[in-house]
């Protein structure tokens, strides 16, 4: 489902060029469990922004669901992302002015889903998030932990079929890491494909493949033989 | 150095009240590198926000090197957190329009240091956190990891006494951590005095002192008897 190939993504800065990424070939099948890990600045979000289509490579291609992501107008690209594809980034992006709640709804308005199943479905994930308590809250009057929830739950809200997770556990103790990570559990077993970036190895042996990035490039893809 | 006597801190939303924090009485002595633990949602934040004189507490006492600081005026107060406190905040608070540099530079220049200067030490501890070739970026083109580390570079280049890091290793590797670890190491040989946020136990055991906190409350404090 999703199929990239010599993709490669750079930054000029003046007289400088910044490859984030040099030559990635990588192909993930619908169902998949897959961690992507790497040092910091190997290219991790990078690779995350081009998959959901959020980014144009340089150069190379992607193909998703069997077509030509570069050759899709604006509304293919937009519905693809609403419908297809759940994000949750490294640094949230919540939107400061709403609550948690109206937040984790947003998704839907574009879906064009009604005002009342709007909020019952954001509650609805706010609470499997552990959130229920919190609803109301603005970002700022969220912890860390609970902001980075409050994003999930927004990427999960409109049942997408990839899930692409920035560092989703990265502000969680270990108790509700667990949790979160029976959540993705979940949802891969319903045939969902799941990408996940971390850097914790934990967390990383609930996928079933590990992608190791390095500077740029694929330095190891293995599948776990172990169940 | 640090002598929280039965603070709480709470919020009113409404009708609701929100004790993020009920009573917290803890002591920590110059020199000390304490871990700080807990759930999501615990209280940690805020506590680092009180300590670091970011926030006032709703009630209790708070002695900092033996001074009460709800007794002290604005300038003592800016004096304080600007000359003895360095501060890394969990969602690293860097100005989107200055390169990593000046943003390093920024506390320097309260400090009465002359721009030279000021260039010269943010470039240095900047190369000791591994950012020698992103000086120049500004924080949208940086990583995660690398806005997290310039945060923690910020944060140590007016050699404070003090330092308060909220999850430094959120976003970094396992090697990344283990370097900025002994970074950490080195200051607290200084005799510097150190409170970590973190959520993982490895990054916990650098520490020689963890408090636990649990729904506002501290419910475990411990020193490590390991060397
Ligand atoms: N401005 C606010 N108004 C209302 N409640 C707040 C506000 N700020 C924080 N809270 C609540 O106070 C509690 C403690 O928050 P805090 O940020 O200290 O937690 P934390 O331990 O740092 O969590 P995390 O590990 O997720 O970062 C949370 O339950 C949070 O929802
Ligand atoms: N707009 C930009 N301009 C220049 N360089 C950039 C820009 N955005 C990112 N970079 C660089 O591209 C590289 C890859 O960044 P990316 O965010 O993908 O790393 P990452 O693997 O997600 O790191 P982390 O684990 O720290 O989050 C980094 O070295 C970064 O400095
Ligand atoms: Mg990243
Ligand atoms: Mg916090």
């Amino acid at each position: 489902v999703i199929d990239l190939r010599g993709i490669g993504r750079s930054y000029v800065m003046g007289q400088e060029h910044i490859h984030a990424l040099s030559s990635i070939t990588l192909n993930i099948a619908r169902g998949e469990y897959v961690a992507l890990m790497g040092p910091s600045g190997s290219g991790k979000s990078t690779l995350m922004n081009l998959i959901g289509c959020l980014d144009s490579p340089t150069r190379g291609a992607y193909f998703l669901s069997g077509q030509e992501v570069s050759r899709m107008n604006d509304r293919q690209l937009a519905e693809v992302r609403n419908r297809e594809i759940g994000f949750v980034f490294q640094t949230f992006n919540l939107l400061p002015r709403l609550s948690a709640l109206e937040n984790v709804a947003m998704p839907l308005v574009y879906a064009g889903v009604s005002r009342t199943e709007r909020l019952e479905r954001a509650a609805e994930v706010l609470d499997r998030v552990g959130l229920a308590s919190r609803m109301r809250h603005k970002p700022n009057e969220l912890s860390g932990g609970q902001r980075q929830r409050v994003a999930l739950a927004r990427a999960l809200v409109n049942r997408p079929s990839i899930l692409l997770a920035d560092e989703p556990t990265g502000n969680l103790d270990t108790k509700t890491s667990i949790d979160i990570m029976g959540l993705f559990s979940d949802i891969h077993a319903q045939g969902n494909t799941i990408v996940l970036v971390t850097h914790e190895e934990e967390i990383a042996r609930y996928a079933h493949r590990i992608v190791r990035l390095r500077d740029g490039n694929i330095e190891s893809d293995q599948v776990e033989t172990m169940p």
